[in-house]
């Protein structure tokens, strides 16, 4: 099984 | 799921030029981004059909591998469009690494064997990896 995981995207 | 989606709050609040502003590659069918898991660099890859799928099966296969880009997870934003997360190579496309190392190496004739045999090593490990989970990639090249 994937893991859902928390990301966030990197705009800088 | 839902619940996919209550657990990724931060990722139903992005934008379109979220997405340009992360964007770090771009193939015939998929785009990726930079993004962070926590505290740690992630690539975010995006399908434009639904080969994620097949590409999470394979990279699931895929034993942990010092040459071979591992697979952390996926999320789910607010529209249902899943995204596998992976490890980021932190130096960016292969293609673009070796142009760049050739471009070094051309002044260095006596570093430049060991580097060379070292970098070819290191990929065909990694192919070696692939073959050994019985896996066929069909689009091998230094960019992918």
């Amino acid at each position: 099984m994937i893991p859902s995981i928390d990301i966030r995207f990197n705009t800088s | 799921s839902q619940q996919e989606r209550d657990s990724n709050p931060t990722l139903d609040n992005y934008s379109d030029d979220d997405l340009r502003l992360a964007q770090i590659g771009v193939g015939q069918d998929k785009s990726v981004y930079r993004g962070w898991w926590g505290s740690r660099d992630v690539a975010i890859v995006r399908f434009r059909s639904g080969n994620i799928d097949t590409e999470a099966g394979a990279m699931l296969r895929l034993s942990r591998h010092p040459h071979l880009i591992t697979l952390y997870g996926f999320t789910t934003d607010a529209f249902g469009s899943k995204f596998l997360i992976e490890e980021l190579a932190p130096l960016g496309s292969l293609d673009v690494v070796a142009e760049n190392l050739a471009q070094e190496l051309r002044a260095d004739e006596t570093g430049r064997q060991s580097i060379f045999l070292d970098i070819l090593h290191q990929i065909s490990s990694g192919m070696h990896g692939v073959v050994d989970a019985g896996l066929l990639h069909r689009d091998l090249s230094l960019r992918n």
